[in-house]
């Protein structure tokens, strides 16, 4: 554990945060992508199935539980919660989640670390992981308005991304045998899906101004 | 190269 993989970690967490505090406080949904968040519960059931057979540490083993409780909680909220539902914006989170899953998992079929189930569950996650974003992503882009809650998530879910990447780059420098591509290359590509949000974010703060995202 | 064993990240 280095620094960076701390405070990517912890901003994951903030983001997950952020997001229960806008459903819990405001009773709405308003601006979250639901198939986004579907994606994300699928990503950690699919990542975390060595939660039973690898034991890695306490804190590993907390944080993953705390992950798929909380993707899950959410994804419920957003379906189940009577208040939270109806302020859904079904119209505008119309992105065909369902062809990202199938994509990702015929990668894993082709590029994986081992043949085995958990490990092609394990690099199906990486990969739903790095595009899961994009359905938030398009439905941000046709609402044009972002309220703060939800642009302080994703500002947190772009900077676990980076410094997962700054974290990867310690290791390599500082571990003999550090390669791992796929989890690398997936990062690298998740993280660029947050370029163009990061600038209109940047921009609304320096000017102190509600960030809008142009149509 | 050697791998690092098991998936250490979240």
């Amino acid at each position: 554990m280095n620094i960076f993989r701390l405070a990517g970690d912890m901003t994951h967490l903030l983001s997950i945060l952020v997001l229960l505090l806008k459903i819990y406080a405001t009773k709405s949904c308003s601006g979250i992508s639901r198939k986004t968040q579907e994606l994300y519960a699928i990503v950690f059931v699919a990542r975390y199935l060595d939660l039973f057979t690898d034991f890695i540490s306490v804190y590993n083993t907390f944080m993953k539980v705390v992950f798929i409780a909380s993707s899950l909680a959410i994804v419920w909220c957003m379906r189940f919660h009577p208040m939270v539902r109806r302020s859904y914006d079904r119209e505008l989170d119309t992105f065909r989640h369902y062809f990202l899953v199938g994509a990702s998992f015929a990668l894993a079929l082709i590029l994986h670390e081992k043949f085995t189930v958990q490990e092609i569950f394990w690099a199906f996650s990486i990969y739903l992981e790095a595009v899961a974003i994009l359905p938030q992503l398009v439905l941000l882009q046709r609402s044009g308005n972002v309220d703060n809650l939800t642009g302080q998530y994703i500002f947190f879910l772009g900077a676990y991304r980076a410094f997962y990447i700054l974290n990867w780059i310690y290791r390599y420098l500082t571990e003999p045998h550090f390669t791992r591509w796929i989890a690398c290359v997936s990062g690298v590509v998740q993280t660029a899906l947050y370029a163009d949000f990061f600038y209109y974010y940047f921009i609304s703060w320096k000017n102190n101004s509600k960030l809008k995202l142009p149509a | 190269t050697e791998q690092t064993e098991g998936h250490d990240e979240l």
